[in-house]
C-alpha cells in the first residue's frame, strides 16, 4: 500500500482543489512559511478518519473548512480523497482484488461528515478497517508533526510504551 | 498480550541498538523496561551515550542529539515493524548537515520498503528527493501546489 | 501597579502593531487584555493576521508563523525597555530565508543598543555577524571555543 | 552594560577553562549538534543566579558539573566568571565609578554554592541586585531557550502578561 494521490479541496488553506501525484521514490513538500505543507500533512491524517479537530491544530471541525482570504469567500465543505496504491506492500484481505481504492472524507459547515469508499458511502469504521494492522492510521508514529520529534525522548517511560505496543 | 510485547520490545531494542550508533556516528544506546516483572504495564527508558561521552539519561542530550535519538527509535520500529508510509514534517530543522547527512541516508535506504514524504527547508534533503512538491500562496491566503526541479524549490524555500 | 501595567501595555501594543508587518512583510496583529477593568490579573491575547489571510487566533499560524509572531513580540518589548543584552538559541531553525533576512535586519538594527548574541546552524545568520565563535568537541565530551572565520564556521555548523 | 567576557570551567561539557571575548557588534556561536552551545547560554544564566537545576537542563545542580568523557574524569568544581562592562548603557546605581565588573560563581560536588564580585565573596542577593531594573535576569525575556520561541504565542493569556509586567 502507498499513496498513490491526494486531492484536497476546501480544506484549511486549500480553497480550490488540489491534486498530488506521488510517483514511486523520495518525494519533498517544500515552500515558504504558512504556505500550507502541514495542512498536507492534517488533509492525510483527516482522510484516515482523524476525529479530534486539535490533532489538527483546529479548536472545532470548522476551522477545517477553508475560511477565507482577502480575495475569497468561506467555503461550506472540505474534502479529500486520497487514492492508495494497493498493488505493493501490505494490504487488507477485503481489498486483494483491487489494485487501488480511494477514499474519501467531506465535512459540511452544520458538522456533518460523510465518507467514500470508491466513491461509495461507508462509515468511519470502513475507513479505518483498511488502515488496521499496517502500521499507518491517523495517530501512528509514522507520521511527526512538525517540531514534535524530540516527544518520544522527553515523554514519560509509561508513554513511550505506547510507541512499542503500536508495532507489537 | 505480554508475549507480544516483549517480543516486540526486544526485537525494536535490537534493532536501536544498531540504529542509533549509525545516526550518531559512534556511541551507544538502549531501551530498558522500568518493571521487567510486569510487561503489561511497564515504562520504557532509553538510556543513551553519544560518541565520547558519558552514558546518562537522554535529558541531558542538546536540541538535536534529542532529535537524532528519536529519528533512531522511530526508524527502529519501522525495522521491526514497516509502516506503509512515512511522513516527516521538518524533522530536520534541528540538525547540523552531518546528521542530515546520516537521516537522509537511512531514508532512502528504507524508501525500498516504506513510502516517505519529506517536509523540509533544508536544500540537502531537498537534493535526494526524487520528486519535489512546491507549495505557494501566490495568492495570499490561498495555497497551491506545482511540481517543481530542484532549483525552483530552493527559491521557493527561501 | 496598575498604572505602570496599562501604560506598558499600550506602549508595547503600539510598538507590537508597527514590528509585526515589518517582519511579516504585512498583516496586522495587536494585544488585547481580557479582562480591561481588571489591569492587576488580565491575561494578554494576540490577535494576528498575516499578509492576504483572515484574522484569526494565533493557534492557527503555522510552526514559523508563530516564531515569527513570538520575534515580534519579543523585539516589541525590547524596544520598549532594552535589555542590555539578548541571547537567541536557534530561534532562526523553523524560519524560511526570507524571513530569516527579516529577522536578521531588525536584529542588525537593535544592536546598536542591545548586544546580541546569536547561536544558530543557518549561514545566513552567520554572514551578519561582526564575531564568530566556533564551538567544537575535538576531543569526545569536551567542549572547546576558537574565533572562527565565515568559511570555518561554516565548515563547523555543517 | 554588556557583556564583554565569559570564563567557563567545569561547568557542563567545558572541562578545561574556556574564554570568550565578545566585542561591540554581532556575535554568532556556531557548531555541530551536541558540542556545547546551549551550555553557553546554561553558564550565562547560572551565573546570573539561576537556581533551578531544571531551568538549565540538569535534574540536580550535581549534573551542572563536568561528569567526564571517555578521556577526561569528572571534575569536582564548576566555575563561570562573567565581565561586564559598564562604560555602555544602564547601569546599576552601586557601581557607576566602575568601568567593568567581573562576576563569579563557583559550585562543588558536595552542593555548596559561593559567589563573588570583583573576586570578593558576595551573597547570591548582591549578584541579582546587578541586573534588576536593566531587564536582564536568569529568566528574563531576553534569552530564548532554544526550541521555546513559540511559548509566548501558544502560552495561556494569563501566563503571557508576565512580559509586560517584567517591562513596565
Ligand atoms: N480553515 C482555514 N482556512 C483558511 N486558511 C487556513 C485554515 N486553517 C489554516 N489556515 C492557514 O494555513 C496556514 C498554515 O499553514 P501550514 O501550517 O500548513 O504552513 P506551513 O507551510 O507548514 O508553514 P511552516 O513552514 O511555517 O511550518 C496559516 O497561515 C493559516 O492561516
Ligand atoms: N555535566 C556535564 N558533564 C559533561 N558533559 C555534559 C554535562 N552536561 C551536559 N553535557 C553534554 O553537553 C552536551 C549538550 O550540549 P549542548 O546542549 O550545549 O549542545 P548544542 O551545541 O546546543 O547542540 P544542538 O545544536 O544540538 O542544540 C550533551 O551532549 C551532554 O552530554
Ligand atoms: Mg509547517
Ligand atoms: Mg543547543
Amino acid at each position: 500500500m502507498r499513496i498513490k494521490k491526494l486531492e484536497i479541496s476546501g480544506f484549511k488553506s486549500f480553497s480550490d482543489r488540489t491534486v498530488l501525484t506521488f510517483e514511486e521514490g523520495l518525494s519533498a513538500i517544500v515552500g515558504p512559511n504558512g504556505c500550507g505543507k502541514s495542512n498536507i500533512v492534517d488533509a492525510v491524517r483527516w482522510v484516515m478518519g482523524e476525529q479530534s479537530a486539535r490533532m489538527l491544530r483546529g479548536r472545532s471541525m470548522e476551522d477545517l473548512i477553508f475560511g477565507g482570504s482577502d480575495t475569497r469567500g468561506a467555503v461550506g465543505m472540505a474534502e479529500v480523497t486520497m487514492t492508495l496504491d494497493l498493488t505493493i506492500g501490505t494490504v487488507p484481505a477485503r481489498y486483494v482484488d483491487y489494485s487501488e481504492i480511494q477514499v474519501t472524507r467531506r465535512a459540511f459547515r452544520d458538522g456533518t461528515s460523510e465518507y467514500f469508499i470508491q466513491k461509495v458511502p461507508c462509515r468511519l469504521k470502513d475507513i479505518a478497517d483498511i488502515f488496521v494492522g499496517t502500521g499507518a492510521h491517523s495517530r501512528a508514529y509514522s507520521i511527526i508533526e512538525q517540531a514534535k520529534i524530540g516527544f518520544i525522548v522527553t515523554a514519560k517511560p509509561e508513554e513511550r510504551r505506547t510507541v512499542i505496543e503500536e508495532a507489537a | 498480550s505480554r508475549v507480544r510485547f516483549k517480543e516486540a520490545f526486544d526485537a525494536i531494542n535490537e534493532r536501536f541498538e544498531k540504529v542509533f550508533p549509525r545516526l550518531f556516528g559512534g556511541g551507544k544506546a538502549k531501551l530498558v523496561l522500568t518493571e521487567e516483572d510486569n510487561l503489561l504495564e511497564s515504562g520504557v527508558e532509553i538510556v543513551a551515550q553519544a560518541p565520547g561521552k558519558k552514558l546518562q539519561p537522554v535529558e541531558l542530550l542538546s536540541g538535536g542529539e534529542k532529535a537524532l535519538a528519536a529519528v533512531s527509535l522511530v526508524f527502529s520500529v519501522f525495522l521491526y515493524h514497516p509502516s506503509p508510509f512515512c511522513i516527516l514534517d521538518e524533522v530536520d530543522a534541528p540538525l547540523d548537515d552531518v546528521n542530515v547527512d546520516r537521516v537522509n541516508e537511512m531514508i532512502r535506504e528504507m524508501s525500498m520498503f516504506t513510502q516517505f514524504l519529506l517536509i523540509t527547508h533544508n536544500k540537502r534533503t531537498m537534493e535526494i528527493c526524487d520528486a519535489l512538491f512546491g507549495v505557494t500562496m501566490d495568492e495570499p491566503g490561498v495555497s497551491k501546489v506545482v511540481q517543481v526541479d530542484l532549483r525552483r524549490a530552493a527559491e521557493l524555500a527561501a
